[in-house]
């Protein structure tokens, strides 16, 4: 029925969430909104069919910019992962590393991996943002 | 909303720096 699929559309979207590595703290987050949401559903069944589609939603959008992460993570060479990333990203998260990615300069002859590199925290940032996003909305409509 | 308005337009800057860096990438 209905709640069994929600399940499966929940726990298939913790797990790419999982796997895409984010922040610490964002599956967690995600998997207690979903299970609260799943309890809420099994009480009122308005929610069911809102909550379930919004998670298919999620799970779609998720996919395109976690499958552009990959595609940019395959290609520095050779596989140092984050070896090349400029000393003024390290470390830095959120609102933070976007400031840090918008006033970067990079010197003429900075190297193909110092660019994929960029690019790729620029695409890492983007679905930790994506997710974030989708679990402040969650949290509205759950809570 | 004001969240939804401002993640759209960070994430549309990010898009543009990982496309400016991929074609940089290619460059060089």
């Amino acid at each position: 029925g209905p709640m069994a699929a929600m399940c499966v559309s929940s726990q298939r979207l913790c797990q790419m969430v999982h796997s895409a590595g984010l922040r610490h703290g964002t599956v967690d987050r995600l998997h207690t909104l979903l299970a609260t949401g799943w309890w809420m559903a099994a009480i009122d069944s308005s929610y069911d069919s809102q909550l379930d589609q919004m998670i298919v939603r999620s799970t779609n959008r998720f996919t395109v910019v976690k499958k552009l992460a990959n595609d940019i993570a395959v290609l520095p060479q050779p596989a140092h992962p984050g070896s090349s990333l400029p000393a003024t990203l390290i470390g830095l998260h959120g609102q933070n590393l976007f400031e840090a990615l918008v006033a970067l300069r990079l010197l003429a002859d900075a190297t193909k991996n110092v660019h994929l590199e960029v690019a790729l925290a620029a695409r890492r940032l983007a679905m930790q943002e994506t997710v974030d996003l989708h679990i402040h909305v969650y949290e509205r409509i759950v809570y | 909303n004001a969240t939804t308005l401002a993640f759209f337009r960070r994430l549309e800057a990010l898009d543009a720096l990982v496309e400016k860096h991929l074609d940089l990438a290619t460059q060089v």
